[in-house]
């Protein structure tokens, strides 16, 4: 049973990147075969993980210049279950190159499909925009997974995602669908907060994953390490909580 | 004297948008004559100062596409001194329509040339990419303001940012300059914080604002009502941090 899901919200920070590398690892820990595919310019799921930008042997880019195939970009991370395809700026040169190329849309779901098997899950962490890249991750997953800060601008955004998701099932992808909604950076106390993460259960009901994320300063300094949070910090409030949204996310699998 | 000054840094989340309203409506309440231009197709600026984003009369993808010069679609605002030229999702066709054009780098400098002087400051909110619509900004700016969240992978793009206001100043905009680097979402209490700002000044001295912005609710309620926080609750931290910010950079301007 293997699943791709692309992680991604055009909204910026609201927690792709972080709830990209801490789903990966907590899923790794519990034996699950973990691709971690990072499609973002920024590169942040890649130092996120301890993996420099700099050299890079292989990156996303080589699949999209077609330089390189799918087995050599695929590199071992500090988990045995978890591997990445890093990312960086260079990935920005696929943008514009992609405009003019034959079947730009389907680049990335081609090319994993030759991996797929091998996995149990594959996450894809997306840029901060609608682009081709984001557009190649849609088409190539099997559903979306969609980090949410309780906020205004964020709430405001989600309505053009949801319209992107429905093209990209009527003319690309037609099993294209919702994974979950996971609030991030939730933090009780706050009125807003509670106000929006009502309004978002009010509207998309179970796909509202009942694990939601605090906000929590561990998460914010795992990165400065190189590390996911299990292996920075596993007792604090940020690991528990993607340990739990793991457990949630196997039950979902399940059945149960 | 008119000063255009793009709000850009292509990490989603660091308060550009926050920034953008805020100062602009901070430097209207001192009788400055402001223009904020929304470039980001989330349409942020433009919903945050209370404008709707669907039936809009005019916006900045006329600009865009030709349809409409920059009079036609600078609006009004609820503060006398502050106008704005709104975006909404139609911006993301510009994207694709620019790349074939010719000239296609320079089209706002162009659209703006003819107010410029009207306005004491003009700012454009970018979105969170590097890509044609934030060229477009940085072509047309004097200079850069940089908002930066203190965290990990918001300093690790900074690098990127730098390399592209270069690349800017070598081929496009010779005199364009960083205006500031102002720290949002400060949290004192916070040791990676702290050393961030602390790498921050080490590099970029006198640059960075003496003015930080710290974290306060009311800057993430302000937009749920469509007004600058100055207008929704003048006595918050929010809104005080954002009057001196205003104060600094009409200080910066005088020389003083
Ligand atoms: N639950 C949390 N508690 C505290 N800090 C967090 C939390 N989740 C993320 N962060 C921090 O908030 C910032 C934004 O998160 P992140 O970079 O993961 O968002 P993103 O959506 O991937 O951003 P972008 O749109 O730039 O890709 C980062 O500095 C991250 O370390
Ligand atoms: N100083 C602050 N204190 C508390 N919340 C803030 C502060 N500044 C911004 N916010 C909130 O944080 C979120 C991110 O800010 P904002 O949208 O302004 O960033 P941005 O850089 O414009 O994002 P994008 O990259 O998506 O354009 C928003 O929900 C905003 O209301
Ligand atoms: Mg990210
Ligand atoms: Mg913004």
């Amino acid at each position: 049973m293997s699943k791709v899901i692309a992680i991604a919200n055009q909204k910026g920070g609201v927690g792709k990147t972080t709830t990209a590398i801490n789903i990966a690892a907590s899923l790794a820990a519990a034996e699950k075969h973990i691709l971690l595919i990072d499609t973002d310019p920024q590169g942040n799921s890649t130092s996120g993980m301890g993996i420099g930008r700099e050299n890079l042997n292989g990156s996303l880019y080589n699949i999209y210049n077609g330089t390189k195939n799918i087995e050599e970009v695929i590199q071992n991370t500090e988990l045995n279950h978890l591997k990445i395809i890093p990312s960086n700026i260079d990935l920005i040169g696929a943008e514009l190159e992609l405009i003019a190329k034959e079947g730009r849309e389907t680049i990335l779901k081609r090319a994993i499909e030759p991996v797929k098997s091998r996995f149990d899950f594959i996450f894809i962490d997306c840029p901060p925009s609608l682009s081709l890249l984001t557009l190649n991750a849609l088409v190539a997953a099997d559903s979306l997974l969609i980090p949410m800060q309780c906020e205004y601008y964020a709430l405001e955004g989600i309505s053009s995602l949801i319209k992107t998701l429905e093209l990209v099932r009527g003319s690309f992808n037609s099993h294209l669908d919702i994974e979950g909604i996971l609030l991030t950076m939730f933090d009780g106390r706050n009125t807003l907060a509670n106000q929006v993460a009502a309004e978002l259960k009010n509207h998309f009901g179970d796909k509202v994953y009942k694990t939601m994320i605090p906000r929590n300063v561990t998460l914010a300094e795992a990165p400065s390490h190189g590390k996911p949070v299990i292996l920075y910090d596993i007792h604090s409030k940020g690991a528990q909580s993607y340990l739990e949204l793991a457990k949630e996310m196997m039950g979902n699998e399940n059945g149960t």
